[in-house]
Protein backbone atom coordinates (compact mmCIF):
# COMPACT_ATOMS: atom_id res chain seq x y z
CA UNK A 1 0.00 0.00 0.00
CA UNK A 2 1.11 3.74 -0.48
CA UNK A 3 2.24 5.56 2.22
CA UNK A 4 0.03 8.02 1.31
CA UNK A 5 -3.07 8.18 -1.01
CA UNK A 6 -5.97 10.63 -1.70
CA UNK A 7 -8.76 9.63 -4.48
CA UNK A 8 -8.94 13.90 -4.58
CA UNK A 9 -5.57 13.45 -6.13
CA UNK A 10 -7.49 11.41 -9.16
CA UNK A 11 -10.46 13.77 -9.62
CA UNK A 12 -13.13 11.48 -8.52
CA UNK A 13 -14.20 13.93 -5.38
CA UNK A 14 -17.05 16.18 -5.75
CA UNK A 15 -16.52 19.20 -3.70
CA UNK A 16 -17.62 20.01 -0.37
CA UNK A 17 -21.03 20.71 0.14
CA UNK A 18 -22.87 22.12 3.11
CA UNK A 19 -26.31 20.10 4.53
CA UNK A 20 -27.75 23.08 6.13
CA UNK A 21 -29.73 22.84 9.07
CA UNK A 22 -30.78 19.50 7.72
CA UNK A 23 -30.09 16.20 9.35
CA UNK A 24 -29.48 14.87 6.75
CA UNK A 25 -25.13 13.86 6.64
CA UNK A 26 -26.45 10.24 6.17
CA UNK A 27 -27.63 10.64 2.12
CA UNK A 28 -24.49 12.91 1.63
CA UNK A 29 -22.07 10.34 2.59
CA UNK A 30 -24.20 7.91 0.43
CA UNK A 31 -24.18 10.40 -2.98
CA UNK A 32 -20.57 11.11 -2.28
CA UNK A 33 -19.22 7.12 -2.07
CA UNK A 34 -22.02 6.90 -5.28
CA UNK A 35 -20.66 9.94 -7.27
CA UNK A 36 -17.04 8.91 -6.80
CA UNK A 37 -17.54 5.08 -7.64
CA UNK A 38 -19.59 6.81 -10.77
CA UNK A 39 -16.56 8.64 -11.76
CA UNK A 40 -14.19 5.78 -11.13
CA UNK A 41 -15.75 3.55 -13.30
CA UNK A 42 -17.57 5.97 -16.28
CA UNK A 43 -14.34 8.40 -15.89
CA UNK A 44 -17.37 11.50 -15.62
CA UNK A 45 -17.42 13.00 -12.41
CA UNK A 46 -20.96 14.19 -11.77
CA UNK A 47 -22.98 15.58 -8.63
CA UNK A 48 -25.96 13.46 -8.03
CA UNK A 49 -29.09 14.13 -5.95
CA UNK A 50 -29.03 14.33 -2.27
CA UNK A 51 -32.28 15.61 -2.01
CA UNK A 52 -33.71 12.77 -3.97
CA UNK A 53 -32.49 10.40 -1.37
CA UNK A 54 -32.99 12.11 1.24
CA UNK A 55 -36.89 12.11 -0.38
CA UNK A 56 -37.44 9.28 -0.99
CA UNK A 57 -35.63 6.63 1.07
CA UNK A 58 -38.88 6.09 3.16
CA UNK A 59 -36.88 4.03 5.65
CA UNK A 60 -35.32 6.90 6.46
CA UNK A 61 -36.19 10.44 8.22
CA UNK A 62 -35.24 12.87 5.81
CA UNK A 63 -33.76 15.91 7.45
CA UNK A 64 -34.65 14.34 11.03
CA UNK A 65 -31.94 11.38 10.44
CA UNK A 66 -31.34 8.31 8.93
CA UNK A 67 -28.79 5.59 8.39
CA UNK A 68 -25.96 5.31 5.28
CA UNK A 69 -26.11 1.49 5.43
CA UNK A 70 -30.06 2.01 5.23
CA UNK A 71 -30.21 3.98 2.62
CA UNK A 72 -27.72 2.21 0.56
CA UNK A 73 -29.78 -1.02 1.24
CA UNK A 74 -32.69 0.91 -0.33
CA UNK A 75 -30.58 2.50 -3.15
CA UNK A 76 -30.05 -1.19 -4.01
CA UNK A 77 -33.27 -3.06 -3.62
CA UNK A 78 -35.31 -0.19 -5.40
CA UNK A 79 -32.58 -0.02 -7.98
CA UNK A 80 -33.96 4.22 -8.07
CA UNK A 81 -30.98 6.01 -10.29
CA UNK A 82 -30.00 9.43 -8.56
CA UNK A 83 -30.36 11.83 -10.97
CA UNK A 84 -28.01 14.59 -11.15
CA UNK A 85 -28.24 17.38 -8.28
CA UNK A 86 -28.79 20.24 -11.00
CA UNK A 87 -32.13 18.42 -11.92
CA UNK A 88 -33.09 17.49 -8.10
CA UNK A 89 -31.88 20.33 -6.33
CA UNK A 90 -30.96 20.27 -2.46
CA UNK A 91 -33.41 22.30 -0.66
CA UNK A 92 -32.00 21.68 3.45
CA UNK A 93 -35.52 20.02 4.24
CA UNK A 94 -37.43 17.07 3.46
CA UNK A 95 -39.79 17.63 0.76
CA UNK A 96 -42.10 14.85 -1.38
CA UNK A 97 -40.33 12.18 -3.41
CA UNK A 98 -40.11 13.13 -7.30
CA UNK A 99 -40.17 10.82 -9.60
CA UNK A 100 -38.40 10.36 -13.23
CA UNK A 101 -38.95 8.51 -16.14
CA UNK A 102 -36.39 4.98 -16.37
CA UNK A 103 -35.05 6.37 -19.46
CA UNK A 104 -33.93 9.67 -17.82
CA UNK A 105 -29.66 9.64 -17.14
CA UNK A 106 -29.41 8.13 -13.60
CA UNK A 107 -26.87 6.29 -11.54
CA UNK A 108 -28.07 3.21 -9.99
CA UNK A 109 -25.75 0.51 -8.18
CA UNK A 110 -25.47 -3.11 -8.53
CA UNK A 111 -24.24 -3.79 -5.16
CA UNK A 112 -23.13 -2.70 -1.96
CA UNK A 113 -20.68 -3.59 1.52
CA UNK A 114 -21.12 -2.66 4.90
CA UNK A 115 -18.73 -3.96 7.39
CA UNK A 116 -17.43 -3.63 11.35
CA UNK A 117 -13.64 -2.74 10.54
CA UNK A 118 -12.42 -1.74 14.12
CA UNK A 119 -9.06 -3.22 15.12
CA UNK A 120 -8.83 -3.77 11.08
CA UNK A 121 -7.79 -0.08 9.68
CA UNK A 122 -4.72 -1.72 8.18
CA UNK A 123 -7.57 -3.76 5.57
CA UNK A 124 -9.24 -0.40 5.63
CA UNK A 125 -6.87 1.28 3.82
CA UNK A 126 -6.76 -1.85 1.24
CA UNK A 127 -10.42 -1.60 0.62
CA UNK A 128 -10.46 2.36 0.23
CA UNK A 129 -7.84 1.59 -2.30
CA UNK A 130 -9.91 -1.14 -4.20
CA UNK A 131 -13.32 -0.03 -3.61
CA UNK A 132 -13.33 3.94 -3.66
CA UNK A 133 -14.12 6.50 -1.23
CA UNK A 134 -15.66 5.12 2.37
CA UNK A 135 -18.81 5.99 4.12
CA UNK A 136 -18.80 5.88 8.06
CA UNK A 137 -20.26 6.59 11.06
CA UNK A 138 -18.40 8.36 13.53
CA UNK A 139 -19.20 10.28 17.13
CA UNK A 140 -18.84 14.04 15.77
CA UNK A 141 -19.73 15.40 19.06
CA UNK A 142 -16.30 17.39 19.34
CA UNK A 143 -16.39 18.35 16.06
CA UNK A 144 -18.73 21.43 16.77
CA UNK A 145 -15.02 23.43 17.71
CA UNK A 146 -12.75 22.24 14.95
CA UNK A 147 -10.67 24.10 13.08
CA UNK A 148 -7.29 21.89 12.19
CA UNK A 149 -5.00 18.91 12.91
CA UNK A 150 -5.44 15.71 13.45
CA UNK A 151 -8.84 14.38 16.01
CA UNK A 152 -6.82 11.77 18.20
CA UNK A 153 -8.79 12.48 21.39
CA UNK A 154 -12.15 14.00 22.66
CA UNK A 155 -13.76 11.62 20.77
CA UNK A 156 -15.74 7.91 21.56
CA UNK A 157 -16.43 5.03 19.25
CA UNK A 158 -19.88 3.32 20.15
CA UNK A 159 -21.43 6.27 20.24
CA UNK A 160 -21.90 7.11 16.00
CA UNK A 161 -24.32 9.79 15.13
CA UNK A 162 -22.31 11.10 12.15
CA UNK A 163 -22.50 10.05 8.54
CA UNK A 164 -19.04 11.24 6.57
CA UNK A 165 -16.64 9.67 3.82
CA UNK A 166 -13.13 8.67 3.76
CA UNK A 167 -11.20 9.70 0.69
CA UNK A 168 -7.61 8.98 1.60
CA UNK A 169 -5.33 8.45 4.12
CA UNK A 170 -1.78 9.83 5.49
CA UNK A 171 1.12 7.82 7.21
CA UNK A 172 4.03 9.96 6.27
CA UNK A 173 4.01 11.70 9.05
CA UNK A 174 4.52 10.71 12.62
CA UNK A 175 0.99 10.29 13.14
CA UNK A 176 -0.86 8.82 10.20
CA UNK A 177 -4.18 9.71 9.83
CA UNK A 178 -7.66 9.50 7.71
CA UNK A 179 -8.76 12.30 5.23
CA UNK A 180 -12.48 12.69 5.65
CA UNK A 181 -14.42 14.84 3.98
CA UNK A 182 -17.68 16.16 5.84
CA UNK A 183 -20.84 17.93 4.54
CA UNK A 184 -20.85 20.98 6.81
CA UNK A 185 -19.10 23.44 3.64
CA UNK A 186 -16.15 24.30 2.82
CA UNK A 187 -15.73 26.84 5.60
CA UNK A 188 -15.17 24.28 8.40
CA UNK A 189 -12.24 22.30 9.26
CA UNK A 190 -9.35 21.78 6.48
CA UNK A 191 -11.61 22.93 3.62
CA UNK A 192 -14.03 20.88 4.43
CA UNK A 193 -12.42 18.26 6.13
CA UNK A 194 -11.77 16.96 9.31
CA UNK A 195 -8.38 14.52 9.55
CA UNK A 196 -8.53 11.28 12.44
CA UNK A 197 -5.85 9.31 13.41
CA UNK A 198 -5.20 5.83 12.50
CA UNK A 199 -5.01 3.07 14.39
CA UNK A 200 -7.12 3.34 17.42
CA UNK A 201 -10.63 3.59 16.00
CA UNK A 202 -10.50 7.00 17.25
CA UNK A 203 -14.40 8.63 16.93
CA UNK A 204 -15.46 5.07 15.86
CA UNK A 205 -14.19 5.38 12.79
CA UNK A 206 -13.92 1.70 11.45
CA UNK A 207 -17.34 0.58 13.31
CA UNK A 208 -19.41 0.99 10.21
CA UNK A 209 -17.45 1.16 6.73
CA UNK A 210 -19.76 1.21 3.79
CA UNK A 211 -19.16 1.25 0.23
CA UNK A 212 -21.04 0.83 -3.16
CA UNK A 213 -20.43 -1.15 -6.53
CA UNK A 214 -21.43 -0.07 -9.76
CA UNK B 1 -43.23 44.80 16.11
CA UNK B 2 -42.51 44.85 19.66
CA UNK B 3 -42.99 41.23 19.74
CA UNK B 4 -40.32 40.52 16.87
CA UNK B 5 -38.20 42.86 18.44
CA UNK B 6 -38.53 40.99 21.88
CA UNK B 7 -38.08 37.73 20.06
CA UNK B 8 -34.92 38.30 18.35
CA UNK B 9 -32.86 40.53 21.15
CA UNK B 10 -34.02 36.49 23.23
CA UNK B 11 -32.05 35.04 20.19
CA UNK B 12 -29.78 37.45 20.46
CA UNK B 13 -29.18 36.95 24.46
CA UNK B 14 -28.93 33.40 23.62
CA UNK B 15 -26.62 33.05 20.76
CA UNK B 16 -24.35 35.29 23.00
CA UNK B 17 -24.96 32.50 26.06
CA UNK B 18 -23.75 29.94 23.80
CA UNK B 19 -20.45 31.46 22.80
CA UNK B 20 -19.40 32.06 26.00
CA UNK B 21 -20.03 28.07 26.57
CA UNK B 22 -18.21 27.52 23.23
CA UNK B 23 -15.15 29.68 24.37
CA UNK B 24 -14.96 27.55 27.93
CA UNK B 25 -15.37 24.17 25.95
CA UNK B 26 -12.97 25.42 23.32
CA UNK B 27 -10.11 26.23 26.17
CA UNK B 28 -10.42 22.63 27.48
CA UNK B 29 -10.47 20.78 24.29
CA UNK B 30 -7.12 22.65 23.42
CA UNK B 31 -5.26 22.09 27.10
CA UNK B 32 -4.34 18.60 25.55
CA UNK B 33 -2.72 19.91 22.42
CA UNK B 34 0.93 19.45 22.66
CA UNK B 35 1.66 22.52 20.28
CA UNK B 36 3.43 20.35 18.20
CA UNK B 37 0.66 21.39 14.83
CA UNK B 38 -0.19 17.46 14.68
CA UNK B 39 -2.88 17.73 17.79
CA UNK B 40 -6.55 18.75 16.71
CA UNK B 41 -6.85 22.28 17.63
CA UNK B 42 -10.10 24.21 18.14
CA UNK B 43 -11.81 27.24 17.92
CA UNK B 44 -14.46 29.67 17.00
CA UNK B 45 -16.59 29.02 13.70
CA UNK B 46 -19.73 28.96 12.56
CA UNK B 47 -21.05 26.50 14.85
CA UNK B 48 -19.95 28.85 18.62
CA UNK B 49 -23.38 30.10 18.52
CA UNK B 50 -25.58 26.91 19.16
CA UNK B 51 -25.00 25.16 22.57
CA UNK B 52 -23.60 21.17 22.29
CA UNK B 53 -27.38 20.08 22.14
CA UNK B 54 -28.90 22.20 19.42
CA UNK B 55 -25.78 21.11 17.99
CA UNK B 56 -26.47 17.62 18.12
CA UNK B 57 -29.78 17.78 17.49
CA UNK B 58 -29.87 19.21 13.91
CA UNK B 59 -26.08 18.33 12.72
CA UNK B 60 -26.13 14.88 14.47
CA UNK B 61 -28.60 13.10 13.24
CA UNK B 62 -26.93 9.64 11.69
CA UNK B 63 -28.27 6.81 13.18
CA UNK B 64 -26.43 3.43 13.14
CA UNK B 65 -27.12 -0.06 11.83
CA UNK B 66 -25.36 -3.31 13.13
CA UNK B 67 -23.41 -4.56 10.44
CA UNK B 68 -21.10 -7.92 10.60
CA UNK B 69 -17.53 -7.85 11.28
CA UNK B 70 -15.17 -8.21 8.53
CA UNK B 71 -13.27 -11.24 8.52
CA UNK B 72 -10.38 -12.82 6.45
CA UNK B 73 -12.83 -15.03 4.73
CA UNK B 74 -14.77 -12.53 2.80
CA UNK B 75 -12.60 -11.88 -0.21
CA UNK B 76 -12.56 -8.71 -1.72
CA UNK B 77 -12.18 -9.95 -4.88
CA UNK B 78 -15.03 -12.08 -5.32
CA UNK B 79 -17.30 -8.74 -4.83
CA UNK B 80 -18.09 -6.42 -8.04
CA UNK B 81 -15.30 -3.66 -7.39
CA UNK B 82 -16.07 -0.27 -8.24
Amino acid sequence: LPAKFDWRDKGIVTKVRNQGVCGGCWAFSVVGIIESVHAIKRNVLEELSVQQVIDCSYINSGCRGGSPVGALGWINQTRVKLVRDSEYHFQAETGLCRYFSRADFGVSIKGYAAYDLSDQEDKMKKLLLEWGPLAVVVDAASWQDYLGGIIQYHCSSGEPNHAVLITGYDTTGSIPFWIVKNSWGPAWGIDGYVRIKIGSNVCGIADEVSAAFL
Amino acid sequence: SFSRHFRSSQQEEKEEAAKWESILRIRRLNSLSNGDNTTAFYGMNQFSHLFPEEFRAIYLQSKSSKVPKFTPEVRVEEIDKP
